[in-house]
């Protein structure tokens, strides 16, 4: 959502636990 | 503090502990308050930190390390703009975005490195807008041909470093930009470069290290390439 914070904090955490490298 | 009162400050041209006490404050504002806050704060408040970002990089320390910890602050302030829509929108449609973040990879500063190819790959791996690997990497490329070195030796040097972190989040960067290769031309490319410049003899090392998040990149770097070489 607009108003929501967190994006950066999750991307930065699946790139650490590789779930951001998962084939779909 | 107001996003207005920030403003006017970083438009004081503050130096040194003026500056790092400024910008400590304005990433803790940014951090906890809402999205609203740092819409106000906004581009006008994005282009100056990124304005003095460039000017910091530019100058040479009369009193060396200062300048530097107020570039890593700045870095700070940029991660804790874009943990939300708003900023992170912001930070991708300015021009000198990523190749200031570019320009922040720099192995004598290990811990401000870390920062920098991190959320460098966090951009890379962004499905919206597309093809912001190619950007990152066409940033690498730039900034390596205006140094006269190779677009991933900084890269390659700070896996070097004994930091743990450094070598994860290069992996990271590594893995996040060969990852979002749509052709497998592409990723073969880059990897083979990777390799060619030594990476094949870090990663020999870095399998020796005891490390969770080590062993994470070191696995999902491993199977793309498996991967690849079943393609090809």
């Amino acid at each position: 959502e607009d108003d929501e914070t967190g994006i950066m904090d999750g991307l930065l955490e699946a790139l650490q636990s590789g779930a951001a490298f998962r084939r779909k | 503090k107001s996003a207005l009162v920030y403003i006017h400050e970083l438009k004081e041209e503050l130096r040194d502990t003026q500056l790092l006490s400024c910008l400590e404050s304005l990433r803790v504002s940014l951090n906890n308050n809402p999205v609203s806050w740092v819409q106000n704060f906004g581009a006008e408040g994005l282009a100056l930190l990124l304005n003095l970002l460039r000017r910091l990089q530019e100058e040479k320390d009369e009193y060396p390390g200062m300048g530097v910890k107020c570039q890593h602050e700045i870095i700070r302030c940029l991660k804790a703009f874009m943990n939300n829509k708003y900023g992170l929108k912001s930070m991708l449609e300015s021009k000198e975005g990523i190749p200031l973040l570019v320009k922040a990879i720099n192995p004598k500063v290990p811990h401000m490195m870390v920062d920098a190819v991190k959320l460098l790959s966090a951009i890379s791996i962004l499905e919206h807008p597309e093809n912001l690997h190619e950007r990152v990497l066409e940033a690498l490329t730039e900034e390596a041909e205006r140094r006269e070195i190779e677009r991933f030796q900084p890269l390659l040097a700070g896996m070097r470093n004994h930091n743990i972190a450094l070598k994860g989040g290069c992996m990271q960067l590594i893995n996040a930009l060969i990852s979002r290769g749509e052709e497998l031309e592409f990723r073969i490319h880059i990897r083979s470069e990777l390799l060619r410049l030594g990476l094949r003899d870090l990663l020999t090392e870095v399998r020796t290290i005891e490390n969770d998040e080590l062993r994470v990149q070191l696995t999902v770097f491993d199977e793309q390439a498996e991967d690849d070489s079943e393609d090809l």
